[in-house]
């Protein structure tokens, strides 16, 4: 789960940058779309029009993610759940339905199970939160067994940690134990400025060893790259942004190597 | 009201340092942070750790925001009503309240009704929202009568433009028929970038005379200054963002000269 309510830290980037890097790998990695925005569907060239089936369907009308899933052009084997603007209803829909943190995990754990009796089992699932810690994020939060969270070397990306961490710990005990701390990744390092390695420096006094040693920098083609409705991993590939996140995505496979 | 709900476009930066301009000028600035992170908080020096009377109590109690507000310490004339972590519960506390979409507004048309009476009338209020659409920010869409939208020139702050204009066509029918877009803020603009004034010369297209002519540049010195407490106008006075924020200010002034 990749998950930050501080905004424009990363997340969409970081989501489809990291799954884009596994499929090239050869994984079979699957990306669900849960920000009304549908910045990552946008990345993938994945259509996601107005009343398109989307996750609003999966998480409101329980529909199966199989019928709602795309392959992502560019890179095969990545798989996206996208998000259309409908979405951006459902966090007031499911307040008064039952179950309503739950709906996300039903239909996930369904899913999973189908695509791997078929022998199509995937080997990463990531889902992309809006910045917010509402019903949607609290949906995946509770799906999820590990958050993966950026942090921009900024310095207003320190103070919303608190919040994330205490967010952390109410999901764990109410209603996803499981549920830890996977990796935290440092994004847009500026090297030109003190601040972000200062940010830098805090973040890893504060979390030690859960922070990946990748660093993300700052780079112009990595923002680039939606406008082509590319990963950067395709958009550039020599690129420092692109080395910078197949690094991080074989960081995280050697971190995972227990889960 | 300062809303957009793409995360980090520059909600906070805009507010903490046009308030700053328009106090440095002269006139009386109230700001009232709504955002649970609490950073413009952080920008104006205000202590705002849990607990502390803040917006929570004067959306969720009814408190009077004449013993909420605080002075910002290095910018006089320039008052805030903090935010805390306390806020982040307001969302989900809201949903099921009386009049909930409209008890900023009762409260702000109570606190300003008060210091006009008492001659210390308020030139200009900005609310700092939320990077969602969510009870927050619609609660300051229904107070407020002028929107003023930051927009980062990069390409996902695009996409949820047409989300933005939905969402205020909703409030305008339902809530607040006086609600307008007052001026959209073209920010975080990186001259080594051609993605930048293609996104710049895109919004201006759509949105022609509503865009203010000033443009604010990428500084390092703006995204430094919030780790010292204070806004770029204090930090670093003759900095070109310093500069971009000053002209922003005086820009909204003229335009505002009707409302
Ligand atoms: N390393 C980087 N270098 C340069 N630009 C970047 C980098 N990472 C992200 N960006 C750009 O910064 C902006 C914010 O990133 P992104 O949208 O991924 O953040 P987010 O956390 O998903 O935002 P939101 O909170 O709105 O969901 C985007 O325009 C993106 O293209
Ligand atoms: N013109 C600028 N130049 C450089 N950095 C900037 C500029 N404007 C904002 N920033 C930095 O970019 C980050 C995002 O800005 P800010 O927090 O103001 O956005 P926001 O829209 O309020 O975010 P959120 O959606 O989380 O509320 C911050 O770290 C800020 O310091
Ligand atoms: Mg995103
Ligand atoms: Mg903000």
């Amino acid at each position: 789960m990749v998950a930050n309510q501080k905004g424009g830290v990363g997340k969409t980037t970081t989501t489809v940058n990291i799954a884009a890097a596994l499929a090239q790998h050869g994984l079979r990695v699957l990306v669900v779309d849960l920000d009304p925005q549908g910045n990552a569907s946008t990345a993938l060239s994945i259509k996601h029009d107005e009343g398109f089936p989307s996750a609003y369907e999966v998480l409101i009308e329980g529909a199966d993610m199989a019928h709602v899933r795309a392959e992502c052009p560019d890179v095969p084997g990545l798989f996206v759940v996208p998000a259309t603007i409908d979405l951006s209803g459902a966090e007031i829909e499911l307040v008064s339905m039952v179950a309503r943190e739950n709906r996300l995990r039903r239909s996930l754990d369904a899913h999973l199970a189908a695509t791997e009796q078929a022998g199509d089992r995937y080997d990463y699932v990531f889902v992309d939160c809006p910045p917010s810690l509402g019903l949607l994020t609290v949906n995946a939060l509770t799906a999820g067994r590990e958050m993966l969270i950026p942090i921009q070397c900024e310095y207003y990306a320190l103070e919303g940690l608190s919040q994330l961490m205490r967010t952390l710990e109410q999901i764990r005990e109410h209603l996803n134990p499981d549920l830890e701390v996977g990796a935290i990744l440092l994004t847009m390092f500026d090297a030109r400025t003190r601040l972000a390695a200062q940010v830098a420096a805090e973040v890893r006094q504060h979390f030690g060893a859960q922070v990946l040693t990748t660093v993300i920098p700052r780079t112009v083609r990595i923002s680039e790259a939606p406008s082509y409705g590319q990963t950067v991993l395709t958009y550039d590939p020599g690129s420092p942004g692109a080395l910078a996140y197949l690094e991080a995505a074989t960081e995280l496979t050697h971190q995972g190597e227990g889960t």
